[in-house]
């Protein structure tokens, strides 16, 4: 491991969901509050830094 | 490392030595909690640069592998995994797919994934994304000041940037436009210089579209060596790929291709700096 601890390439996951109720599949994963996004980062060893959303979708930089 | 969040379709992207593959589990009990349920799953990776660094579940792809066959529900039952060979060893495509019976139907998507890796920045480039000793701005001050003085910004006008500068070096942005995101990272330090930038597409898009994205990227690091890989359900987009680079002087070293059960087909290209 180099003395900063950089690892530049990245690992890239993409999950895809389907549900029977369209007033969640209009929002559907959005509707997560922070709180759990904090916990699924935790798990990844990140934190949220800076975040953006539109009409479709939100998008987070995160640490690392 | 950037987290996009669609109404069905989550992309979770890290760097370093974080465990990325840990999130599956709780995105899944909180995915559950909603009503929704899995259909597909994408992984895909390029070669770690230190790889004995990497902590569980991510010490090797065939213990990735394991740890996603083991932590996905059965009915994504239509599993690939696939090491995608360059000439360059260290330059290796990783992808492993798993998907449902309801997803390969749906699978004629207009839409394609390019995922650039770069390496070996130029070193008046990579020297942008350090910030000045002691000027004292925080991270998106400073970002936004590297999206505007690298030519970042200029990629698509059109996207709201969201950007972040580290410190005392290194990058990150996403772009949102419309339904589309777009993200580059950025660790410039000498030696092992490496910049990441990946976007969607569609195939009704304008042929030129995406050439004049990946030449803008190649004009802000200005890489001696570069991997891209595409995803595309239905076309070969990666005709374009070429087309766009090899006019800037990097030349095509190698060429992969493999086909999924859900994403279709996956091409791996490297390409390095022609030689003068």
């Amino acid at each position: 491991m180099a003395v900063s601890g950089f690892e530049g390439f990245e690992k890239r996951l993409e999950l895809h969901f389907f549900g029977d109720d369209p007033v969640v599949d209009n929002m559907g994963l959005r509707l997560l509050d922070f709180e759990s996004l904090v916990k699924v980062l935790n798990a990844v060893q990140c934190t949220v830094v800076s975040a953006v959303g539109n009409h479709y979708f939100d998008a987070y930089v995160l640490s690392e | 490392s950037s987290l996009f969040v669609y109404p069905t379709k989550i992309i979770i992207k890290t760097c370093g030595t974080t465990q990325l593959l840990k999130s599956i589990g709780p995105l899944l009990h909180y995915a559950c909690n909603l009503g929704l349920t899995l259909c597909s799953c994408r992984y895909t990776r390029g070669s770690f640069i230190f790889p004995k660094s990497q902590p569980f579940p991510h010490t090797s792809f065939k213990e990735e592998v394991i740890y996603l066959e083991e932590n996905l529900p059965s009915n994504l039952c239509y599993r690939k995994a696939s090491v995608m060979p360059s000439k360059m060893t260290s330059h290796s495509w990783h992808v492993f797919t798993a998907s449902d019976q309801t997803h390969i139907v749906s699978q004629n998507d207009d839409l394609y994934t390019i995922e650039v890796c770069m390496t070996e920045l130029d070193r008046v480039m990579a020297h942008k994304f350090f910030q000045p000793p002691g000027d004292g701005k925080n991270g998106d001050i400073a970002g936004k000041e590297m999206t505007k003085l690298t030519g970042i910004g200029d990629i698509n006008p059109g996207a709201i940037i969201c950007d972040f500068a580290f410190d005392p070096c290194g990058y990150s942005m996403n772009g949102i436009d419309n339904d589309r995101y777009s993200t580059i990272h950025v660790t410039p330090e000498d030696g092992y210089s490496y910049a990441s930038f990946e976007c969607v597409g569609s195939i009704f898009d304008d042929n030129d579209d995406i050439a004049e994205v990946l030449k803008k990227v190649v004009q802000v690091f200005r890489p001696a060596t570069m991997s891209v890989s595409t995803t595309c359900a239905s076309h070969e987009v990666w005709t374009r790929v070429a087309n766009a680079v090899e006019p800037l002087g990097m030349k095509c070293r190698s060429c992969a291709v493999d086909e999924f059960p859900d994403s279709g087909s996956v091409v791996f290209q490297t390409f390095t700096v022609r030689r003068k």
